[in-house]
């Protein structure tokens, strides 16, 4: 076995042969910016706006371990939601967050407060993600220092390169689509995703 | 870790498409592997801004309802199959195929087992048709199971039944099937109705190559 199996490539040989043309969702907009928190040279978060009136669903690790973002999102989704003043997501990767006791919530707060600030949306309606090393307090100011920067530049069409800034050990940004015709009009939807290693979701 | 974003211009209530998100979990994200270990932090968010022309979504039995999950599921199994296809250092795209089993939660029990297995993810990776792990990992899975009603086939050729080798066992097709990158591997314990498909990739070199430097 030893004899016959291949290095890895820097990109996955796997890999689809390109991203896809991803149509515009009304009321989605997004931006992609350099924070720095691990990575250098490559963007590393992404901020997506959401209109009012966007209704918002969930699914989250089941681990006994999982992240302060993680336990922040199931309490923002567990009640009634008021979709009246639109909603709000941040991803950083680089630091996953977890395992930093007090000092975890601390920094998912900063980073949410920072976004509802910026974008004057209920910090409740702000959900957050990080991934990356466990163990390590989330230096948030790095993350709140730009967030002014990447609410000037949301745009509609910008998911591809949302999904190049969540992205850690992936070797290709992930995307995916599919549209319907509808009575009076088309849906559609249109999703990004990060994922290559400690993947074996166990998800509710 | 995995994140996963989904947006979609549909009008429809929170608690439903919080349903229609639940209805598609088991068969798409919670059916890949990579490395068997689950992230602290793994997320989706599926949010549905409500700007589409189309009429609202406010049945789940109506027939809107089930082309959207429909379409839903689509995206998050393309979504789950890239993951997987990302799979560190991986270099072939594996699909188990458990059929026979006593129940559906056996079944991904022993699909599970499999592609989470160092064992049968190695043999993949040196090309190596070795059925004999996947007997491993489906005995030490704890699902109900025969020896002497198993069936183990690779694409579509019968490597091993009623307890051994298939008599038309061809190790020179077996070889030659396992250079493909795309693999199926079918088990049929013989049991019942349960069934499961699960995705997972094989575990080469690069593996270690990657987590051995990803530090702080």
């Amino acid at each position: 076995v030893a004899k016959t199996t291949k290095k890895a490539k820097a990109v996955s040989p796997l890999a689809p042969e390109s991203f896809p043309e991803l149509p515009v969702i009304a009321g989605a907009e997004f931006a992609a910016g350099a924070a720095g928190v691990k990575y250098q040279g490559r963007t590393d978060v992404m901020l997506v706006r959401l209109a009012a009136g966007t209704a918002i669903a969930g699914a989250f690790t089941k681990s006994s371990t999982r992240a302060a973002s993680i336990l922040d999102c199931q309490a923002k989704l567990s009640g009634k939601q008021e979709t009246g003043q639109g909603a709000a997501i941040i991803v950083n990767s680089g630091n996953a967050n977890a395992f930093t006791g007090k000092n975890g919530q601390e920094s998912v707060d900063k980073v949410t407060g920072g976004v509802a600030s910026a974008l004057s949306i209920p910090r409740d309606r702000v959900f957050s993600s990080s991934t990356g090393v466990i163990g390590e307090p989330l230096p948030a100011e790095r993350i709140t220092a730009v967030i002014g920067q990447l609410a000037g530049k949301l745009d509609a069409g910008g998911a591809a390169d949302a999904a190049q800034a969540i992205m850690t050990t992936d070797t290709f940004p992930k995307g995916a689509t599919a549209s319907f015709e509808a009575e009076g009009g088309t849906i559609n939807i249109v999703g990004i995703a990060k994922g290559s290693g400690m993947i074996a979701p166990d998800m509710a | 870790t995995m994140l996963v974003y989904i947006f979609t211009d549909a009008k429809i209530a929170p608690e439903m498409l919080q349903k229609l998100l639940n209805g598609q979990l088991a068969s798409t994200f919670n059916a890949i592997t990579v490395d068997s270990d689950t992230s602290t932090s793994d997320a989706l968010i599926l949010a549905a801004t409500g700007k589409t022309t189309a009429q609202p979504i406010t049945d789940m039995r109506s027939a809107p309802a089930r082309r959207f999950g429909k379409a839903l599921g689509q995206v998050m199994m393309d979504l789950a199959h890239q993951v997987v296809r990302d799979g560190e250092g991986a270099t072939k795209f594996v699909e188990v195929q458990v059929t026979g089993a006593a129940n559906n939660n056996d079944a991904h029990r022993v699909a599970m087992a499999i592609a989470n297995s160092p064992l049968v993810k190695t043999a993949i990776a040196g090309e190596d048709a070795n059925w004999g792990r996947v007997v491993m990992a489906v005995g030490k899975s704890g699902a109900q199971a025969d020896r002497d009603l198993l069936t183990i086939r690779f694409g579509d050729m019968v490597l091993a039944e009623n307890g051994w080798r298939a008599p038309s066992y061809d190790e020179a097709a077996a070889s030659a099937y396992m250079k493909r990158d795309h693999l199926v591997v079918g088990v049929d314990l013989g049991l019942g109705r349960g069934k499961r498909t699960v995705w997972t990739c094989d575990l080469t070199h690069g593996y270690i190559d990657i987590n051995a430097d990803y530090r702080s």
